[in-house]
């Protein structure tokens, strides 16, 4: 969901 | 993940390789500010703590320690090696990174998505990202001669940068609800650092000649 969507990024 | 992000990603990684291998290679880092690899490491030591406590794929999980394992391989070449070190242009690289750090942490603790640890030190690392290059472009600047390891390093980082762009236009366009400001806007200013250095960058190598910042 949103919250692990924007913390996928390195 | 799309081409872009993943493209993004190898010229990361690349320019991390090109760095390590012009010091290892020339036992010099001569042009390279250690100001900049600190503040990349402190970007990774507070962006990846979540590390300890979320998995979100084994790729995300490698890549994070080998961007914290090279930050340190780095800084250590520099700091400690017996020869490299002595190549380091100390008095030339006298940036006050405090300037960057203190307003960083300070925007991150008033704008963020969650008043928690961990989450402010994200954005905080999110937000330090953008400017951390600054003592890297200062220290080229007075020292105006540009090596050609050092100008491809450089290159890479802000390709990286903009690669991440088209990313986020990508996801935007692909997944339902996407939306991340912070990141957007930080990166966008970070993109934006690197523009007059492209500008210089590009003009060196269409006209084939070495890379020169003006006075």
């Amino acid at each position: 969901e949103w919250h692990s969507a924007i913390h996928d990024e390195l | 993940m799309n081409i872009f992000r993943l493209a993004g990603d190898m010229t990361h990684l690349l320019s991390i390789i090109v760095l390590l291998l012009k010091i290892q290679a020339t036992k010099s880092c001569a042009g390279v500010s250690l100001k900049t690899q600190e503040l990349y490491a402190v970007v990774f030591v507070t962006r990846y703590l979540d590390l300890f406590y979320s998995f979100i794929s084994l790729y995300n999980t490698v890549m994070k320690i080998i961007f914290l394992l090279t930050a340190f391989t780095i800084i250590w070449y520099m700091r400690k090696h017996k020869v490299v070190c002595q190549t380091y242009d100390k008095e030339q690289d006298t940036f006050r990174v405090l300037f960057l750090i203190v307003p960083c942490f300070v925007l991150a603790l008033l704008v963020n998505h969650e008043m928690s640890v961990t989450e402010v030190l994200w954005t905080f690392s999110i937000y330090l990202e953008a400017v951390a290059i600054l003592p890297q472009l200062v220290l080229l600047q007075r020292t105006k001669n540009v090596d050609n390891l050092t100008g491809n390093y450089i290159f890479m980082l802000g390709s990286y940068r903009a690669l991440y762009l088209v990313n986020w236009v990508y996801r935007y366009f692909t997944e339902l609800g996407y939306r991340q400001w912070i990141v957007w806007v930080s990166g966008t200013v970070q993109t934006c650092v690197y523009l007059d250095f492209f500008y210089y960058y590009v003009q060196a190598w269409r006209n084939n000649e070495r890379m020169k910042l003006p006075g």
